[in-house]
C-alpha cells in the first residue's frame, strides 16, 4: 500500500 | 487516448485573481491516482471562472498530463501554470468520473 505520508497530502493554490 | 476519456471536459480558467484557488489532494502512489479537487475558494480564479466543480478530476495541465505524476510534482505543474506570464488562463482538462484511466 502507499506510503502514509501522500495519503493526505492536499495543496491550496 | 481520447476514446478513453469520453466525459473529459476542458476548462480554461482565466487568471482573474491573484489566487488560483483550489485545493487538491491525491497523485500518483495514492489511492486518488489523479488529483481531485477538494476545494474551490470564494473569490479565486477558479470560482470566477465557473466550470470547475469540487469532486472533478484533473486529467491534464495546460495539456500535460498528470497520469503517473506524484502529488508535489503535480502541484508544482498546476502552480506553475499559474505563476507563468506566458499565459493569462489555465486549461484544464477534467473527468467528473474517478476513474484510473
Amino acid at each position: 500500500s502507499p506510503p502514509k505520508e501522500y495519503e493526505d497530502e492536499v495543496t491550496f493554490f | 487516448p481520447g476514446l478513453l476519456e469520453p466525459t473529459s471536459t476542458l476548462v480554461r480558467v482565466a487568471k482573474s485573481a491573484s489566487t488560483l484557488g483550489i485545493a487538491i489532494e491525491g497523485g500518483a502512489n495514492t489511492r486518488q491516482p489523479l488529483p481531485r479537487i477538494v476545494t474551490i475558494q470564494r473569490g479565486g480564479s477558479a470560482h470566477n471562472c465557473g466550470q470547475l466543480k469540487v469532486g472533478q478530476i484533473i486529467l491534464e495541465v495546460n495539456g500535460v498530463s498528470l497520469r503517473g505524476r506524484e502529488h508535489r510534482d503535480a502541484a508544482r505543474l498546476i502552480a506553475e501554470a499559474f505563476k507563468t506570464k506566458e499565459r493569462d488562463h489555465v486549461d484544464f482538462l477534467v473527468t467528473d468520473f474517478n476513474v484510473a484511466l
